[in-house]
């Protein structure tokens, strides 16, 4: 996270907020509510309580205004720009603008939501600046999420806290659901959910975030899922990339996603049974493509399954036991994928290299050797 | 060894407008004038290179496809960095 510096904070807890007035694209009540409930993001984690007037100058004034609206910074028509707003001070300080010529829902992302636009720009009106952190709501860029179920990041809640504290009224018996924190490719604990390569490049999956590691580049590139594929799943089981197909395949629980690229396919989400599984497997842990071979392995508990892609069916006599192909893997398989005609089986954090022709292991490694840190 | 790589697509001259005023508004590009424009690291290449790292991008300094595609996201208007303040 990062602020505008430790002398542009309020310093008082009570502020007062006046929507000026209103975009066409919602219902009244909808933007009262979006409103409403993106100041109380940062209320339910800091000493900082928000009280509506109507008239008059409150503290933080909020308008849609589009082009040039009576600040220095014009607003850019469709897209780019979607909103800005004010550090905390006197004035225009604190006050957020939201771009007009923009399309603002109250939850559908058929356009931008107004909750998660709007609670982004009440984190610039109460001191923070941008964050560098992917998942964080102060990430400058926009990314969709359900309004019904956002709980604001541990980034800023960290960001937030540092100006103005954690809530003194925190009611003991509300369970509230811990701050998501963004996955660290440093942390050598860390399980990987799915691990594919794609055009050249590998990418990394771990909840709602994937690495991105260009063949040339010291640090992977980390985003969220959603910010590339707004339609896929997060928290996928498994990945794997089909050269013959160019399509990126994602598993999760009895479902398989298709992407050419980032481009959705048409007819998916399908069914596990797309690729021969039993109805017994309701999910798998791991996929990797045998380039050489054209078969799929399909990794479940302590079996995995081939399918043969240009033949479009399973092959006879599986599903194996995987510690009958893969020497030493005696442990669950969590993701899997080949690199340059090697074979890596993730187990938790440990990485095996395996020869597929002879079932050869030649190194048992950590994630941080294709994953750098 | 066949190497699979999406074909990258071409920087435009759009493309690089595009670049200029991003930098411009969110990463304080100046239009450098008079002799610090001939000493020392291009102020595009610098710029870009702070973007690129604040976004966790490949810092190459130079104009491509991720940099691009990174600059067209609907974004927040607050500059980003030490200029925010």
């Amino acid at each position: 996270f990062s602020t505008f510096g430790r002398d542009l904070k309020w310093e008082r807890n009570s502020l007062t907020y006046r929507i000026e007035n209103y975009t066409p694209d919602m219902s009244r009540s909808e933007v009262d509510g979006s409103i409403e409930k993106a100041l109380q993001v940062w209320a339910k984690v800091t000493p900082l309580r928000f009280t509506r007037i109507y008239s008059g100058t409150a503290d933080i004034m909020i308008s849609f205004g589009r082009q040039a609206h009576g600040d220095y910074y014009p607003f850019d028509g469709r897209d780019g720009t979607l909103a800005h707003a004010f550090a905390p001070s006197s004035g225009i300080g604190g006050d957020a603008h939201f771009d007009e010529d923009e399309t603002f829902t109250f939850r559908s992302n058929s356009g931008y939501v107004l909750f998660m636009v709007a609670a982004h720009e009440f984190g610039h009106s109460l001191g923070l600046s941008h964050s560098d952190d992917p998942g964080a709501l102060m990430y400058p860029t926009y990314t969709y999420r359900n309004p019904e179920t956002f709980v604001l990041p541990k980034d800023d809640v960290n960001g937030i806290q540092s100006l103005y504290g954690p809530n003194p009224d925190k009611d003991p018996s509300v369970v509230v659901p811990l701050p998501p924190s963004t996955p660290d490719a440093c942390d050598s604990t860390m399980v990987l959910d799915a691990v594919t390569t794609l055009r050249g490049e590998m990418f990394f999956f771990k909840d709602s975030f994937f690495w991105r590691s260009l063949p040339n580049s010291r640090t992977p590139q980390q985003s969220l899922i959603t910010s590339f594929w707004p339609t896929a799943p997060v928290n996928i089981d498994a990945a794997f990339e089909s050269r013959h197909s160019d399509k990126i395949y994602f598993f999760k629980g009895r479902r398989v996603w298709a992407f050419s690229g980032y481009t959705p396919k048409r007819g998916y989400p399908k069914k596990l049974t797309t690729f021969g599984l039993p109805r017994s497997v309701r999910k798998i842990d791991a996929a990797l493509n045998d380039v050489q071979s054209g078969k799929i392995l399909l990794f479940s508990g302590d079996y995995y399954y081939s399918y043969d892609e240009a033949r479009r069916a399973m092959d006879q006599g599986y599903p194996k036991r995987v510690d009958q192909t893969f020497f030493g893997l005696n442990s669950k398989v969590t993701a899997a994928f080949q690199y340059r005609s090697f074979t890596y089986i993730y187990s938790g954090p440990y990485m095996f290299e395996y020869d597929l022709r002879s079932g050869r292991l030649y190194r048992v490694l950590r994630n941080a050797y294709f994953l750098r840190c | 060894v066949a190497v699979y790589c999406a074909p990258q697509p071409e920087i435009t001259l759009q493309d690089e407008n595009l670049a200029e005023s991003y930098l411009k508004k969110f990463f304080n590009l100046t239009e450098e004038k008079g002799p610090t424009s001939r000493r020392g690291i291009n102020p595009v290449t610098k710029k870009l290179s702070e973007m690129q790292r604040f976004f966790g991008l490949q810092i190459t300094g130079t104009l491509d496809a991720d940099t691009v595609a990174m600059m067209k996201k609907p974004r927040c208007g607050v500059p980003d960095g030490n200029l925010a303040r």
